[in-house]
């Protein structure tokens, strides 16, 4: 069925059916950490997430029949900050730590190994404890992510030919799906009309703070990279040189 | 450089009908 005429229902079944498997490092840890080594096993785990993330991309209803250009625009926009909400869903009932894969779990301190991470650290640890508070529901997150991806690039591009519009009054179109989607989720958890609306505020209102944490890391990892303190390689490489 | 070429990797995952997975 098209997106268009499922039910927030089907559709948020439809969005839990498309998330990732659970990823594993698989990395022979050596502690304590080096720079390097930490930089290295962050780059790797991103970099066999991103394969995945593309794989998610093509299940939410409606994206694959948005244009490739679009397509791609989205993703080069938004894969730090899906890997961070990522990141935080999982790290969520594990106050003070991250919880990058299941093999590979960090403590704020052990981010002090390389400059200038621990202040992204914090901020992700942060924006975790928020969702802790509002007690996120699994079906919220598979909202927020989708909305991250559809929302990433909607403010940086206007449509100049035909065929462009069409994709971007789809992409709207999708949106609203994924926002009804969102919206019915909230309904579900028994609260009154008020508490609702403060809630879907306070979710979305977090998403500003993803990107900013975003822009941060992405900042820094460009930095690692031309510091040669990491190597970045496929996928990821092809990423973040699309967003310096 | 168009988008195909400079998203190579992303524009392939993008277009396969195979799983990124198999792929990767």
């Amino acid at each position: 069925a098209h997106h268009s005429a499922m039910s927030p229902e089907e559709f948020i079944s439809r969005i839990m059916e498309a998330e990732p498997p659970e990823i594993y490092l698989m990395e022979d840890m050596k502690k304590p950490f080096t720079e390097a080594s930490m930089m290295m096993s962050l780059t790797n785990l991103a970099d066999k997430e991103l394969v995945l993330m593309i794989s998610w991309a093509k299940k939410i209803p409606g994206f694959v029949e948005l244009s490739l250009a679009d397509q791609i625009h989205l993703l080069k926009c938004c894969w730090l900050e899906i890997l961070m909400l990522g990141l935080m869903w999982r790290s969520v009932d594990h106050p003070g730590k991250l919880i990058f894969s299941p093999d590979f779990k960090l403590n704020r301190e052990e981010g002090q190994c390389v400059e200038g991470i621990m202040e992204i650290f914090d901020m992700l640890l942060a924006a975790t404890s928020r969702f802790r508070e509002l007690k996120l529901q699994r079906e919220e997150y598979v909202c927020l992510k989708a909305m991250i991806l559809l929302n990433s690039n909607l403010c940086t591009s206007s449509p100049q030919t035909a065929e462009e519009l069409e994709s971007r009054n789809k992409l709207l179109r999708l949106l609203d799906s994924v926002i009804d989607a969102l919206v019915w989720a909230i309904s579900k958890l028994g609260l009154s009309t008020q508490q609702q609306t403060l809630r879907l505020g306070h979710l979305t209102m977090l998403l500003s703070h993803i990107r900013h944490v975003s822009n941060k890391g992405m900042d820094h990892l460009s930095s690692m990279k031309r510091k040669n303190v990491v190597l970045v390689y496929d996928l990821l490489l092809e990423m973040l040189d699309a967003s310096t | 450089t168009s988008l195909k070429e400079k998203h190579k990797i992303l524009h392939q995952l993008l277009q396969n009908s195979t799983s990124p997975v198999d792929l990767a």
